[in-house]
């Protein structure tokens, strides 16, 4: 399988970045916890949390891709979105999760977990969204 | 003499995406 170019990788799922949370915090991305988000959320004028729940994980034409079908948000909106297998999401109560673990690990040095059906995500929207 | 480099800063936000259909007020 090609490998992504460093360059296509966003870097702040690199091992050891620095986050800055709402608060003016900084903690590394690996030590990141689901209150981080949550207490950064009601911190923020404009973003609230919404979670997302994983219905279906398929294959995607695009090599290294897959295409992920969530349930978004009070009203279970379905979205679908294509991401590479090493794409980490971030699952209430459990952490990194993508769905090629060993990718992510070998890309970004962040360890995690197996993304699967029924998981619950962390996605943002806007205030201002009905 | 060590040089100090600077490290980057990223925010919160932009570790989580955005899914939620846009429609806005």
């Amino acid at each position: 399988a090609s490998s992504t170019s460093p360059a296509a990788l966003p870097p702040f799922f690199m091992r050891g970045s620095i986050i800055q949370l709402a608060d003016g915090e900084l903690k590394r991305v690996e030590d990141l916890r689901t209150e981080d988000f949550i207490q950064s959320a009601e911190i923020s004028s404009e973003l609230k949390i919404d979670s997302s729940t994983v219905e279906r994980i398929d294959c995607s034409p695009t090599p290294n891709a897959v295409v992920i079908q969530f349930a978004v948000g009070e009203l279970k909106a379905q979205v679908c979105v294509e991401v590479l297998v090493e794409y980490p999401f971030f699952v209430f109560g459990q952490g990194w999760s993508s769905c090629c673990p060993d990718r992510t690990t070998q890309l970004f040095e962040l360890s995690c977990a197996k993304l699967c059906v029924g998981d619950v995500c962390v996605s943002l929207t806007l205030r201002s969204l009905r | 003499n060590v040089e100090p480099r600077s490290v980057p800063v990223f925010p919160w936000h932009s570790l989580v995406p955005f899914l939620a259909p846009t429609q806005t007020d």
